[in-house]
């Protein structure tokens, strides 16, 4: 059986809430070593991989692999049913067809339980190489937010550049123009809006607003973002959670015709 | 103009 307690269950509604608009509906996949989701958006140009780490967990127990597709709509109607203090427990029988939402309040005087039909789906598994980047920023995962926001009222594309001090966005529309530049900005005194560049090569690439909009719906899981980038190659945009993995999103660039 | 690439086409089938 699969079972797996995670205390700050306002994680997973997070998680959720994050990829619920990009993805209709994914495998979720269980091992010892935890739990995760790869899946496309159904116009196959971005990716998400979740990964929640086993001692991520409160309590994790998986005998077999398991591999469980839910609708995430149908998981989102349901984990809205927690309080964001409560506990969440998944619950599943090895061949089962539901999984169990177990949401505890902290004094464990409100204790319910949903069941969610599991369904069968076709997904196709992409390798995804662990490349070295020309470039990562970390910069505050609500900036990061901001900027796209603002950028998406002027244009469709963003044209992210990395430069050993600085990464600039800029977009083109038919009403105008607009460029964001944030430094390279190490405070050690105020660590949750530090920027930092990791840098080595310049690199320029451009890519569709709508989808970096979609990501940011993950500010709310971690203090920054991370944004990797090598030339001609998809942008990875992370977030790490806190003590218990990581929401990592890929998108692949627009190029010139 | 430009072209949206396809995810799938960077990372293959595994």
């Amino acid at each position: 059986m699969f079972e797996a307690r995670l205390a700050q269950g306002a994680l997973l509604k997070k998680v959720v809430e994050a990829i619920k608009d990009l993805i209709e509906d994914a495998n979720f996949d269980c091992n010892s070593s935890g739990f995760s989701l790869q899946a496309m958006d159904s116009s196959h140009v971005s990716l998400v991989a979740l990964s929640l780490r086993a001692d991520g967990f409160e309590h994790y127990r998986c005998d077999r692999n398991v591999s469980m597709g839910m609708k995430l709509a149908s998981l989102s109607k349901i984990l809205k049913c927690a309080n964001g203090d409560d506990a969440i427990t998944m619950k599943s029988e090895d061949n089962g067809d539901t999984i169990t939402f177990m949401f505890e309040s902290p004094e464990q005087e409100r204790l319910s339980e949903f069941d969610l039909k599991l369904m069968d789906i076709d997904s196709e598994h992409l390798g995804i190489p662990d490349n070295e980047y020309d470039a990562t920023v970390k910069l505050p995962a609500a900036e990061f937010q901001r900027i796209v926001k603002d950028l998406s009222t002027i244009g469709d594309t963003v044209e992210i550049s990395v430069t050993k001090d600085a990464v600039k966005f800029g977009t083109t529309g038919d009403i105008g123009n607009a460029n964001i530049m944030c430094r390279q900005n190490k405070a050690a005194d105020k660590p949750d809006e530090s920027t930092e560049i990791d840098i080595n090569e310049a690199v320029s690439l451009t890519f569709a607003l709508r989808y970096l909009n979609s990501f940011a719906k993950a500010t709310p899981l971690s203090t920054h973002a991370v944004l990797k980038l090598s030339k001609e190659l998809p942008i990875l945009v992370e977030y790490h959670i806190p003590e218990v993995g990581r929401l990592a999103f890929y998108l692949a660039p627009k190029i010139e015709d | 103009s430009s072209r949206q690439r396809d995810i799938s086409s960077f990372f293959g089938g595994a």
